[in-house]
């Protein structure tokens, strides 16, 4: 008699969990934008058996944002998932893998991206900043002032803005602007006089940096930056004289 | 109306089948939920 069809693979089976792996370390290090995601569910797994010891896999996953950006050194394992309540980003994920002899590989990968609806966090936390639009006038205006301060008090190299990560705005108690920017390294000096002129230096991850920065707006105004470089720079805290220290 | 009446048949077999003190395995899918669900 034929040996029966072995049972369908569970989504939370050790077989699924390593497929899901390796789809979550192939989607991270195949972007180059925002932030790091990390696996919230497997969703779905379909598994096509191709012949001797040859599979193709279909997932479905749910991932969610962490606080490590893209261009970060840190290992996944070490990221931090944003919390409901810092306005979370889903992934949501349909991932085509081969298992050959044992061996995973990505052969293609579809994801969409959406935040929690507003309502929800309001809900549960009515005096929470949400996430702004990234060509907002606030936000904009924020990442310009923000790198600028860095850049007039930086010894180190120019920093020019890569992309901005994410924004929030706060309008009550205070009214507080929160944004993440991602940065590189020109060939100028911070001191440059023709910052126009400054070119990013060849892609080298100890040439990238990130910023996070947080304006108050009202009841007074305040301004702090920190931007952290990668590589063998070590962290770097700045924040304007006389203004809050971190 | 399909999903409905597979869901009844399975339900009606498990009604017959399960001996005291059975309790069914969780579905296969979706797994479990590592952080929060949005």
């Amino acid at each position: 008699a034929p040996a029966a069809p072995p049972a369908p693979l569970g989504c939370d089976d050790p077989e699924s969990e390593a497929a899901a792996e390796v789809a979550v370390s192939y989607i991270n290090g195949h972007s180059h934008h925002g932030y790091k995601f990390a696996l919230n569910r497997i969703d779905n797994i379909r598994v096509l058996p191709q012949g001797p010891n040859h599979e193709i896999i279909f997932l479905e996953l749910d991932l969610l944002e962490t606080t490590c950006p893209i261009l970060s050194p840190t290992p996944l394992a070490n990221c931090t998932v944003r919390s409901f309540t810092d306005h979370a980003v889903e992934g949501d994920c349909d991932v085509k893998l081969q298992k050959v002899n044992g061996q995973l590989s990505v052969l293609a990968s579809k994801c969409h991206s959406h935040a929690d609806s507003a309502e929800d966090i309001l809900q549960l936390c009515p005096d929470c900043p949400l996430l702004a639009s990234w060509n907002d006038t606030e936000v904009l205006a924020t990442v310009t002032e923000s790198l600028s301060a860095y850049n007039g008090k930086s010894t180190g190299a120019y920093l020019k803005l890569l992309e901005i990560g994410r924004a929030k705005i706060q309008y009550h108690p205070a009214h507080v602007v929160f944004v993440e920017f991602a940065v590189a390294a020109t060939n100028c000096s911070a001191e440059a006089a023709n910052v126009e002129a400054c070119h990013l230096l060849p892609d080298d991850q100890s040439n990238f940096g990130f910023c996070t920065a947080t304006k108050v707006i009202r009841p007074s105004q305040d301004l702090e930056v920190n931007c952290q470089l990668y590589g063998h720079q070590p962290g770097v805290t700045y924040s304007p004289p006389g203004q809050a220290t971190s | 109306s399909v999903a409905r009446r597979a869901v009844a048949e399975v339900a009606q077999h498990d009604k017959v089948a399960r001996p005291v003190g059975f309790v069914p395995p969780p579905p296969p899918c979706p797994g479990k939920i590592r952080h929060f669900k949005i």
